[in-house]
């Protein structure tokens, strides 16, 4: 017969395994633990249900950042995202997904194609602004990223459009230059709209282990990003190490991406990410 | 961070005359936490200190016989980093390295690179084709991602950057792409033919299917695996699942220029066996090289 510390034992394991193997990390997941053996200790949880309800409850708090309405920092049109994050993350299909949302609430969106380094870049989100019927400011051959920017959000301005979306090149946070780029490419938004950038959304794709932290440290330093994007949670891989990322940086978690189709696209479901990390 | 917990554990042995195993232990314990923090998965995380004990447990004996009334050729702490050294290096090694295997004479060697989407296929194929060309080779490159928007521009332009031609056939299927591919690689007297294929997720038994069909009509001896080096404890499952499926003949790790410790690789080659062949090491075309186990384990190891 089991006495109550081997249970309390076995059960923490199970919790530590199924935490570390959903990339929530070790510092994070500590954290959880240390808090569910505490109060085991003070039979403050009657069994294991209590014990999952506490974890899940704990969880939920990590997630619930304080954050006004996404994209209320626009006073008035147009509102200005900036999309972010390294490479392959899914930046330029999640601008098309959040460009076909915004089209379908019947605003007028404008896509500013920044990536100008990458092969068929601009292509890309051209086939992408014809699917879901958005126009895609590019520029001419060999501007900077900046420039594009520039242009888009003062063509935004000037030709009243809702929303501009900028896709930008994917970098990884330890290239130096490159995160100077992407400054001088939010700040351009600003010289051509006051205020702008209203959003700067980090893409993190959801089968990235702990050097998400490294990622939303750097970006978020760089550019004072303002949301995450969740992406490609479809797949097996849960997305723990968001939980790390929230808890330290407290940036909220604004969309999840859920496939490859211009609708594939939530709202980022506390509840609902918690249960499907846990399960 | 890993370079701390192996500095903690350094630490814990410098100084210690007599070795034991509770010195060990204590020492395993501030490198357990670093490798999952560099996300070694669990369970080999675990094998890994089990190795590393036993192979510090048999030195301390031979530490013990040899100190018998002179100096210790090596301290406890340089034992250690020795340990974990040599254990991450055998375990990611391997006998034939980036050597792809080539088909039987007079026919093309056809490379297969697959994985979960925006790992780097596209550009490692590219850089893989540049590679092989600066070797002599004449090559193929085949736009087989039908799906993705411009992706068959996208290797278009890589192709013309590396001076490869692209071959491509909008209006067919993946599959017939490839064989179509193949057909023309052989009257072109081709070395070697690189099939670029969508992403997707290994989960997705349809498009799964679309590559074992690539794999029964084109009998190609090389599938690759494309796996970014920041991926998570989910590599050992993607791994797996595309090893079930296809037979992986490699892995090639990408975005190793990133900060990203690579942990996950160690899993994905110690569980399945499949040789780490080669690391992409940027985003220009000529960053791609032979993987190398002793760089990889001081990068884990910090
Ligand atoms: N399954 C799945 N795939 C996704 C999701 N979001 C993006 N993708 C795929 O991921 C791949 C990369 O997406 P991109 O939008 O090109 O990524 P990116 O961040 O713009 O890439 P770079 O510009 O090269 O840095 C593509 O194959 C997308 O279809 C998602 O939510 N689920
Ligand atoms: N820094 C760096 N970037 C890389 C490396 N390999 C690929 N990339 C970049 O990663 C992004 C994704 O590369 P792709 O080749 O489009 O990836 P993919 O696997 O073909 O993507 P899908 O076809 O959508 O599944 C691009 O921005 C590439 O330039 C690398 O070794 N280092
Ligand atoms: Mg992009
Ligand atoms: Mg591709």
């Amino acid at each position: 017969f089991s006495g109550k510390k081997e249970i309390d034992a076995a059960l923490l394991e199970d919790i530590e395994e199924t935490l570390l193997t959903g990339d929530v990390g070790a510092a994070t997941t500590k954290r959880l633990v240390d808090a569910l053996r505490d109060r085991l200790d003070r039979n403050d949880l009657a069994d294991s249900e209590r014990v999952w309800e506490a974890l899940r409850e704990d969880s939920r708090r990590i997630l619930s950042v304080d954050s006004p309405g996404f994209g209320s920092a626009a006073k008035q049109s147009p509102l200005v995202i900036l999309m972010v994050g390294v490479n392959g993350a899914g930046k330029t299909t999640t601008t098309a997904k959040l460009a076909g949302r915004y089209k379908q609430a019947g605003q007028k969106v404008l896509l500013a194609a920044a990536d100008t380094f990458r092969a068929a870049a601009v292509q890309q989100l051209e086939m992408w602004g014809q699917r879901v019927g958005v126009t895609v400011h590019k520029a001419k051959d060999g501007a900077k990223p900046s420039a594009v920017v520039y242009e888009a959000v003062a063509r935004g301005v000037a030709e009243g459009f809702d929303v501009v979306i900028a896709d930008t090149a994917g970098r990884l946070q330890n290239k130096a230059p490159l995160m100077e780029e992407l400054r001088k490419t939010r700040d351009a938004a600003g010289k051509a709209c006051p205020g702008a950038p209203h959003e700067v959304l980090l893409v993190l794709d959801a089968v990235t282990g702990q050097n998400a932290l490294s990622q939303a440290k750097e970006f978020r330093e760089a550019l004072d990003v303002t949301g995450v994007v969740l992406t490609k949670l479809d797949g097996t891989a849960k997305g723990g190490v968001i939980l790390a990322v929230v808890d330290e940086f407290k940036l909220p978690v604004r969309f999840i991406g859920v496939g490859e189709k211009a609708d594939d696209l939530r709202d980022f479901d506390t509840a609902e990410f918690i249960e499907a990390l846990f399960s | 961070t890993l370079t701390e917990g192996f500095r903690k554990a350094r630490q814990k042995l410098t100084g210690v005359a007599e070795l034991t195993e509770a010195d060990i232990e204590a020492a395993l314990r501030d490198v357990r936490l670093s490798l999952l923090e560099a996300d070694v998965e669990l369970n080999v995380t675990r094998r890994f200190l089990g190795r590393v004990k036993e192979k510090m447990l048999g030195q301390v004996v031979k530490l013990r016989a040899e100190s018998q009334g002179k100096k210790a050729t090596i301290t406890p702490d340089q034992l250690f980093v020795k340990a974990c050294q040599e254990e991450l290096v055998a375990m990611m090694s391997s006998p034939d390295g980036a050597q792809l295997t080539e088909a039987p004479k007079g026919t093309p060697t056809i490379v297969m690179m697959v994985g979960l989407q925006g790992q780097g296929k596209t550009t490692t194929s590219a850089k893989l084709a540049k590679l092989l060309t600066e070797e002599g080779k004449k090559v193929l490159l085949v736009a087989a991602d039908l799906q993705r928007p411009a992706a068959v521009e996208q290797l278009t332009v890589l192709g013309q950057k590396v001076n490869v031609p692209v071959f491509s056939a909008p209006n067919s299927t993946p599959v017939e792409v490839c064989r179509r591919a193949l057909a023309l690689a052989k009257v072109q007297k081709k070395d070697v033919v690189i099939f670029d294929t969508a992403g997707r997720l290994a989960i997705d038994t349809v498009l799964m299917d679309e590559l074992r069909a690539i794999k029964s009509e084109t009998k190609p001896q090389n599938i690759l695996l494309v796996v970014n080096a920041a991926i998570g404890q989910n590599a050992l499952a993607t791994a797996t699942a595309f090893h079930d499926t296809l037979g992986l003949t490699g892995i090639a790790l990408t975005m190793l220029d990133g900060d990203a410790r690579g942990g996950a690789a160690l899993a994905i080659r110690e569980v399945t066996g499949i040789p780490i062949r080669y690391a992409g090491v940027g985003e220009s075309l000529d960053k791609l090289e032979a993987f190398r186990p002793d760089g990889m384990a001081s990068r884990i190891l910090g």
